[in-house]
């Protein structure tokens, strides 16, 4: 409930996940 | 979590309680709710000229009873000095640094529980709302006409949308929040309900939990 489903991806060194990786 | 005085049920949960209890990531809708709503809520705070403070994590992130969504005081973090406070004491750190930090927690927030090696695929329009929020764009040139949100209003949504390339405000940041709605004029209502909701249904799993247990 509230909740929905996501896709995962591998981590790609230009995403959004690397490059808030970059700031923290 | 900020609890009732007489040891009742809390007031608010924090963002990190939230995502413990459930131990799965925010969803998409809850994500553009609490940045909307806490964007509004720290409008509000520099209008009465409160310090402005970094988010420093989830912890300080307070999703409250009727929806509101506040940054806690004292949200700097232990590892973070004090920012310095100009006349009137009004605190230096500036609006898009708070931006900033809230941006990388809400991603943190969609993204956890997953691996370092995995990632999350998002909606294209809240990758681009976070990426500009965390300032994480990578300047390439072809859009760079920034984001107005000035008083011209949104002639041609569409073109607005494609045309965000930097986020200098809270009201820039729940613009973007109200344009992702069918009805702009509906966010306040909207994003206070999702965040309401949110914070019901975190409660009734932790009282579920609890006779569980």
């Amino acid at each position: 409930k509230g909740k929905s489903l996501y896709k995962i991806k591998p981590r790609h060194d230009s995403g959004i996940k690397a490059k808030i990786s970059m700031k923290t | 979590a900020a609890g009732g005085e007489d040891g009742g049920p809390p007031d608010a949960l924090s963002l990190e309680e939230i995502l413990r209890l459930y131990n799965q990531p925010i969803n998409e809708e809850q994500a553009w709710a609490v940045c909307y709503q806490c964007c509004g809520s720290l409008r509000a705070a520099d209008a009465r000229r409160r310090p402005r403070r970094r988010a420093a994590s989830a912890a300080h992130i307070r999703v409250w009873r009727d929806g509101t969504v506040t940054l806690a005081p004292g949200a700097g973090g232990a590892e973070e000095p004090p920012p310095a406070t100009g006349k009137l004491g009004y605190s230096q750190c500036t609006e898009t640094e708070v931006i900033e930090s809230l941006g990388i927690i809400i991603y943190k927030a969609l993204d956890y529980g997953l691996k370092e090696n995995e990632e999350r695929e998002l909606s294209p329009p809240l990758e681009q709302l976070i990426d500009h929020m965390a300032n994480t764009v990578e300047a390439d040139g072809s859009n760079d006409e920034g984001y107005e949100a000035a008083d011209e209003g949104m002639e041609d949504e569409d073109e607005d949308r494609r045309k965000v390339s930097a986020i200098r405000s809270y009201r820039d940041v729940m613009k973007l929040c109200a344009a992702h709605l069918p009805t702009e004029s509906e966010a306040p209502n909207h994003y206070q309900a999702v965040c309401r909701a949110l914070f019901a249904e975190t409660m009734e799993l932790h009282t579920f939990l609890t006779k569980i247990k």
